[in-house]
């Protein structure tokens, strides 16, 4: 049965996107069906994939989230064999606004995804970089968040801010969300900076933090421009062995559960 | 009379929260008096400049906005002669939604800081990386909006979105609002992707985009957690010389208009 993981950080640009693309892209290689799910109106996860917001208009989650359209004619079949998109385009910033007076507003895309997951292995949601309705949906369809945090100094200032709002979410509407695990990314060996950011992550977190860290690498930021997984643009660069590493230690920590 | 500038940019981690500290800064220095409003429940803006959380309690944007506070009451100085500081922490997450079904909710930021303009030459806003209710506040309470646009590749997918939300918020709220101008940031050298961005926005804004570009420098990254703008961290590096450059043609520009 598929296992629903949102990605998530309030903090902006800290690399929600790129793990979503890239540890999706390393599991599917390791034979494990995936779908990604663009939760973010900003649609990065569909472009950073080569898809255009004029090519799925009228197909994306929000006709879904709105009973439009079921998802099987929404999602589209990536250049990967076991990777599959459940694309988003900016109508999807709209739809916040249509339902925030609604009943059940936070469960939504809970019952929009629910019956996808026999049909995966693991299932990650995309989310925009803010703790809003489309972040507390997200979580609610979701068993686990994954947490990317940028080693930089403002992003060590947002983690309490979002592990309170799991808290609440889990108090009040979803008792079995916990924490899937922490990531470090765009770690600068040569700045003293990311060791002491990665320092005071591991000392509150060392148990839920992977150890396999992503460095920051041009070829990572360049992969998009390509619609491509890091895995293919760049095979043999730090960034793929970086996820590809990732993708084992993930899997590992499933059956440890 | 005081010119009021909202710094945003719906996409995450593009160097809103840096440009505003130190072209705000860089300003001051000019002989500007120059104000800072943190308009993001992140607050990187407060921290940024050394403002921690527990030293503000009670006394942030979130007091002004629901009438509990003065302004006069709340304001800091900072340590450099003429710049002050307005500051939040993440009960400015909570208003938001306290707010969502009040009439002219969108107008609250504009009417609790109209009477600050008389006392500086600018204030500068600060935005979270979204286009809800405190970017629409802050798009409302100012006349300008100026937006930092990272030089890779999602940065550029974002633009035309931010735009049409500028477009209707000056035609059903705000009539007077305009593009400040268009900030390069991130530049790095090294890469084809960084000409490619910058290219592809001078194709399409030349005239509104800032000569000055800010290069990718770990200094900047380092700045905030000593809590000083880059011209006091790192004075003669590359960052605080872009910086100082951008705040000249920044004045520039001004009397241009
Ligand atoms: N390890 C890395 N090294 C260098 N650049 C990276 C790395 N990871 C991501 N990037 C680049 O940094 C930028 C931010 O990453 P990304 O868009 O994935 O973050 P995000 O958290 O999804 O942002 P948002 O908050 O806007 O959704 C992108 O331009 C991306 O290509
Ligand atoms: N020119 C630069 N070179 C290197 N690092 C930078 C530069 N400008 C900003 N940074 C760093 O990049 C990160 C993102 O910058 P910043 O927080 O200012 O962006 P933001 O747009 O305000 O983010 P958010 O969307 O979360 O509000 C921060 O860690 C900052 O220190
Ligand atoms: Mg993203
Ligand atoms: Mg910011």
């Amino acid at each position: 049965m598929g296992k629903v993981i949102a990605i998530s950080n309030q903090k902006g640009g800290v690399g929600k996107t790129t793990t979503l693309i890239n540890l999706g892209y390393e599991l599917s290689k390791l034979g494990k069906k995936v779908l990604l799910i663009d939760g973010d109106p900003q649609a990065n996860c569909s472009s950073g994939l080569g898809v255009q917001s004029a090519d799925i208009s009228g197909s994306t989650l929000y006709e879904i989230l709105i009973n439009k359209k079921t998802a099987a004619k929404v999602i589209l079949e990536t250049a990967y064999p076991n990777m599959w998109l459940l694309p988003s385009n900016s109508n999807l910033s709209g739809w916040q606004v249509e339902i925030a007076a609604m009943p059940k507003r936070e469960y939504f895309m809970a019952s929009a995804i629910k019956n996808l997951k026999a049909q995966y292995d693991f299932i990650f949601i995309d989310t925009p970089p803010s703790l809003g309705l489309l972040t507390i949906n997200a979580f609610n369809a979701s068993e686990s968040v994954l947490i990317p945090i940028q080693c930089e100094y403002y992003a060590l200032e947002g983690i309490s801010q979002l592990l309170k709002t799991m808290r609440l979410v889990k108090e009040r509407l979803h008792p079995s969300l916990h924490l899937e695990g922490i990531l470090l990314t765009m770690y600068d060996i040569r700045t003293k900076l990311s060791k002491e950011v990665a320092d005071a992550v591991l000392r509150n977190f060392k148990h839920k933090t992977y150890t396999s860290i992503i460095p920051r690498s041009v070829k990572l930021s360049e992969a998009p421009s390509h619609g491509k997984p890091i895995g293919v643009y760049d095979e043999t660069g730090l960034g793929a062995k970086s996820y590809k590493l990732l993708g084992a230690e993930f899997l590992s920590r499933q059956s440890v559960a």
